[in-house]
């Protein structure tokens, strides 16, 4: 408020000539509170290791046949190929992808872990969850064009030596190097219900080595290949249901 | 709603655009690479209110109702808010070095008028 009058409203007074580098500092101090509220952040993530650009770039291009354009609209192509804009969604919708990574509390070379944040302890309902695997064919026996069969399963691992329990089991046909998906969705919203971060995965594919087929996992050296994890949520809490109403 | 051009004074859109390479963001904000911290200003004068278009909120209607009763009190002067808001995506990493995909309503202000 201005104090010019018990009157007036805050935005009247702004047209007044003022000291324009002084007022553009703190627009730009407002402007990044007013960001940072709105992502639900308290200061921006201090980003020292970032991401392999060849990780990310290969993951946004998968799960993005969309643009992201200049305004920060998204075009998604719809079944007639005509764009739509993100902006047209009621829903505030969140979509998280987080890269494996491994340590040496796992127990082998095919497990791996995520840490799923689940945005600023929001009430998020996973909708959906998929994990990406890359399999990479190998010169082989086998005549070339040949299909190769191999069968996927997905454990859930708990960390060290403790038990583990199969989440998930998938063929998978090959005829060349591809990424597949398997779907986590039960397994990602009970870590999200649980309240913990990290999901523990250990990755096991019967067949693949006499297919001469290679999953590739974390530190294999192929970095644009790495194992990662989608998860599309949406806030559950009472004002996203008064917004919708 | 009017764009601000420094002629009048107005209650009008102001477009303030900031480039996040310039306050160093660009290395956690992957898009888009700027952000349109649009504001309203100006001033409101009274035939201003209530004008159509212009003044489409709720609380414009409420106003009204009491300056077609009479009872139009005299702290309650108009103000220049945002009349439109617009949603803006953003693809970002956040503190674990997830890459988070939102899509945030109300975030651009494409629109003012006196309320």
């Amino acid at each position: 408020h201005t104090t010019a009058s018990r009157d007036s409203c805050a935005s009247c007074g702004l047209s007044q000539p003022a000291d324009s580098g002084r007022m553009d500092a703190e627009f730009v101090e407002a402007v990044k509170r007013h960001i940072l509220t709105k992502l639900q952040m308290r200061e921006r993530p201090n980003i020292t290791q970032p991401i392999p650009k060849a990780a990310m770039v290969t993951a946004l291009r998968k799960l993005h046949a969309g643009k992201v354009r200049e305004d920060g609209r998204v075009e998604i192509p719809d079944v007639d190929g005509h764009a739509s804009h993100a902006n047209d969604v009621e829903e505030e919708t969140s979509e998280i992808i987080t890269f494996a990574e491994t340590d040496d509390l796992l127990s082998s070379k095919s497990s791996l872990f995520f840490i799923i944040s689940n945005e600023g302890n929001q009430n998020l309902y996973v909708s959906q969850a998929n994990l990406w695997l890359y399999f990479k064919l190998l010169p082989s026996l086998l005549e070339k064009g040949t299909r190769r069969k191999v069968m996927v399963k997905v454990y859930y691992q708990e960390p060290g030596l403790g038990s583990k329990w199969n989440l998930v089991e998938k063929r998978v046909e090959l005829k060349r190097s591809g990424w597949h998906t398997f779907p986590l969705t039960d397994a990602v919203q009970l870590v999200f219900s649980k309240g913990t971060r990290r999901q523990n995965l250990d990755i096991r594919c019967e067949g693949c080595e006499g297919a001469g087929v290679l999953p590739v996992l974390v530190n294999s050296g192929d970095e644009s290949h790495r194992p990662f994890l989608v998860v599309q949520a949406r806030a559950t809490d009472s004002n996203h249901r008064i917004r919708k109403r | 709603g009017l764009e601000c051009d420094g002629t009048n004074g107005l209650c009008c859109r102001q477009q303030f655009y900031i480039d996040f390479r310039l306050i160093g963001w660009n290395d956690w904000i992957i898009a888009p690479s700027g952000y349109y911290g649009n504001y309203c200003e100006g001033s409101c004068p009274a035939y201003m209110a209530g004008v159509p278009g212009s003044a489409s909120s709720f609380h414009t209607a409420v106003v009204n109702q009491y300056r077609m009763r009479g009872m139009s009190p005299g702290s309650m002067n108009s103000c220049c808010i945002p009349t439109k808001l617009s949603t803006m995506s953003m693809l970002y990493f956040d503190d674990e070095y997830n890459i988070v995909k939102r899509d945030v309503p109300n975030m651009i202000v494409e629109e003012c008028g006196c309320a």
